[in-house]
């Protein structure tokens, strides 16, 4: 563990804990794509099936319950909860052109041909992707809510410190994983477009931000 | 590349 991979997983868990409680406060999930935060449970469920099989450390398996704990939760709010308020015809993004190439992907690349290592490759290249109806949903509606832009922030902010945990770690301990490392930089940079507008127009204060 | 013998990040 170093401060990047730390500083990661608690701007990861904060994004997610911000989303979670906006919906809850608000009662309504206006402008949020569940079609995203289905994605994300998706991803959470293929990538921690080895919850019960593979022991790290304390801090990996709660990490893992909290994070699968939490995105079921926020899926259960939009898809259940406050459905009333779920904006489904600006939620239109088609998630089949994200799955059957992540599916395919997975097959074709993958560091063993078992059912865990290809699910787990599933999980990091969909993570790369999950977020694609969320920022198609914002162009549509051509503005997102201020909480919900910090959602995106931290969302994004997380895979970009994982990006200096992989090169801390590949200096210190020529770890290198280069499926994460791969999916991880190209969903870094799905962010950058929304990082820019993010730190000139919402930090000026603004309340709304709108997508081009 | 150094492939994980085991994902030990989340």
């Amino acid at each position: 563990m170093n401060v990047f991979r730390l500083a990661g997983d608690v701007s990861h868990l904060v994004a997610i804990i911000i989303l979670l409680l906006k919906i809850w406060r608000s009662r309504s999930c206006a402008g949020i794509s569940g079609k995203s935060q289905l994605l994300f449970a998706l991803v959470f469920t293929t990538r921690y099936l080895d919850l019960f099989t593979v022991y790290i450390s304390a801090y990996n398996t709660i990490m893992k319950v909290v994070f699968l704990a939490l995105s079921y939760a926020t899926v259960y709010l939009i898809y259940m909860r406050f459905r009333n308020t779920y904006d489904s015809e600006n939620d239109s993004f088609r998630v089949e052109f994200l799955l059957v190439p992540v599916i395919g992907l997975s097959f074709l690349e993958h560091y063993a041909f078992t059912p865990m290592e290809v699910l787990w490759t599933f999980s990091i290249f969909l993570e790369a992707v999950a977020i694609m109806p969320q920022l198609f949903m914002i162009t549509k509606t051509g503005e997102a809510e201020s909480i919900t832009t910090h959602y995106l922030f931290f969302l994004g902010l997380y895979r970009a410190l994982y990006i200096a945990n992989w090169v801390w770690r590949y200096h210190t301990e020529g770890f290198f994983d280069q499926i994460a490392v791969v999916s991880g930089v190209v969903q870094t940079i799905f962010y950058c477009d929304f990082f820019y507008l993010y730190v000139t127009k919402v930090v000026q204060g603004r309340s709304k931000m709108s997508l081009p | 590349s150094v492939e994980p013998l085991r994902h030990d990040e989340l």
